[in-house]
């Protein structure tokens, strides 16, 4: 529950624009808030992309998120 | 296997991707 409420938070700040997905470029303008580099984000990006269409959807963005979460809390 | 070692850099990049993000909404509320 809060994880997935963390995860659509996290959408919202990467989809600026509120389209619905994340774009690679939504993905490179964060590259002025976090202290990743471009190169970082980019790998972010298709780490997230299951289907490597492009497109980051709201799905695979918390899918990406549980599996770090999960593996940040053990259980 | 570049496969395990690629998957093994995207955790570890997803999770420095998280945790900023993490740390940059509890930076500034």
């Amino acid at each position: 529950e809060v994880m997935w409420k963390k995860a659509q938070e996290f959408f919202q700040t990467c989809d600026s624009e509120g389209k619905g997905f994340i774009a690679r470029t939504d993905m490179q303008r964060l590259h002025k808030e976090l202290p990743l580099s471009l190169e970082e984000l980019e790998d972010v990006f298709d780490a997230l992309d299951a289907d490597a269409n492009g497109f980051l959807t709201p799905e695979e963005f918390a899918s990406g998120f549980s599996h770090f979460f999960f593996s940040q809390n053990g259980h | 296997d570049p496969n395990m070692k690629a998957g093994a850099t995207s955790e570890g990049v997803l999770a420095n991707f998280f945790n900023s993000l993490l740390s940059k909404k509890t930076g500034s509320p």
